[in-house]
């Protein structure tokens, strides 16, 4: 068969022109497999691109982005780390122990109507687009709306505000997706989401200002990962829990999956020229997805080689 | 479609705790419709805001009046979405 559609990884596209090269990808390696995990608000399907040599309900790794819509950069980042994946295994000695032993699931677009939201009618976007009972507005941050220290302080309680936590905790259907589907695999050893940007490197937690109990592993491996970022470009990342790196955020994502025993959970904000904020443009994509990908590689191999 | 002329971006950087509740009490004045990219939480970690054409000049003065240090992330945010329009019809094309 004949490999590529043409589809370039260095420019943004349509959730369309997203969901076609999955399929593509779905196609093109016989260990890619597209699944459905549910759909958004307004029925558009959340597609995660499931990675697997074999095996029953291995050990498993989660990799999501654009669960905030408008950074653009992170779905961009993690279509070049899918395709980075499946054409690595077999020549990367990394990749391909990583897929010998475990699976990996990998959502590129965590809030669809949110995306399409931006590209139609307002680029600023950043939430779902479900209407909320008696406001005007639309919309929760659905990294606001896990069931961890939900509704605590660094959420908004105004549905109009971008950090609005939603009227209770997994209101989201996006989010309620991704909690099922965690839970019924129930074998996940890793979770990694993709933001944009300021450039941190974050794990729990973000609810309240106490250290987790694998705080010293979880700074040791943050602190690798960033190093590993840094490699290439010298881009510098900023290492530690959410609430003391940035600021304290009830119910966020991986707030959840640590405490429903998801040891690796991390947080990545993507890198900032200090220009664009999260408007990078297009020719920053590779170079981000490229320094990007030894970080979370890193945490891939260092779950790997720890099993609990 | 939503456009964002004479939109402005600012990074804000504090240099104390006052000034960060300062800041904060920018944030709660709904009527100048800032959308706080980083909202503002400790003061080693910058702020960046966008801010409607209307309300540039009253924020501007508002964080000169405080002593608060700023400067200018994008400068017409609209320029910044048709380059990015045109970038990508480019590569469709």
């Amino acid at each position: 068969r004949q490999r590529g559609t043409g589809f370039d990884f260095g420019t943004y596209h349509t959730l369309e022109d997203i969901y076609a090269e999955l399929d593509h990808l779905a196609s093109e390696y016989s260990f890619v497999e597209k699944i459905q995990i549910g759909q958004s608000y307004e029925k558009r399907p959340l597609y995660v691109l499931k990675f697997s040599t074999g095996g029953s309900n291995r050990p498993a790794i989660w990799l999501d982005a654009g669960i905030h819509s408008r950074e653009w950069v992170t779905q961009a980042s993690a279509l070049w780390i899918a395709n980075k994946i499946a054409s690595d295994y077999g020549t990367d000695a990394s990749v391909t122990s990583l897929l010998d032993h475990m699976d990996l699931f990998l959502l590129p677009v965590a809030n669809p109507d949110g995306f399409v939201y931006t590209h139609t009618s307002n680029r600023m976007w950043r939430k779902t687009r479900s209407k909320i009972p008696g406001s005007v507005c639309y919309g929760v941050d659905p990294n606001r709306n896990w069931d961890a220290g939900f509704g605590g302080p660094g959420a908004s309680k105004n549905p109009c505000s971008d950090s609005y936590h939603g009227p209770s905790a997994n209101s989201e259907v996006e989010v309620r997706s991704v909690v099922d589907f965690i839970k019924s695999h129930g074998n996940f050893k890793a979770f990694l989401t993709l933001h944009s940007y300021s450039q941190l490197l974050m794990y729990p937690y973000g609810y309240k200002c106490t250290r987790p109990a694998d705080y010293a592993e979880l700074e040791s491996l943050g602190r690798s990962a960033a190093n590993a970022i840094k490699s290439l470009y010298g881009t510098t990342f900023q290492v530690g829990p959410i609430c003391t790196t940035i600021y304290m955020a009830g119910g966020t994502t991986i707030d959840w999956t640590y405490a429903n025993g998801v040891k690796y959970s991390f947080s990545l904000e993507l890198r900032d020229t200090g220009r664009y904020a999260f408007l990078l443009p297009s020719s920053h994509i590779l170079p981000t997805a490229t320094e990007t990908w030894p970080a979370l590689l890193d945490i891939m191999v260092h779950v790997l080689e720890h099993p609990y | 479609l939503e456009t964002f002329v004479g939109h402005q971006v600012l990074r804000v950087r504090t240099s104390n705790e006052e000034q960060v509740k300062q800041l904060q009490l920018l944030e709660s004045l709904e009527h100048l419709q800032l959308d706080f990219w980083i909202n503002p939480s400790a003061s080693a970690v910058p702020v960046d805001v966008r801010i409607p054409a209307a309300s540039v000049q009253s924020v501007k003065a508002f964080l000169e009046s405080h002593g608060i240090e700023y400067s200018i992330l994008i400068e017409d945010l609209q320029d910044v979405l048709d380059q990015e329009k045109q970038d990508m019809a480019r590569a469709a094309q």
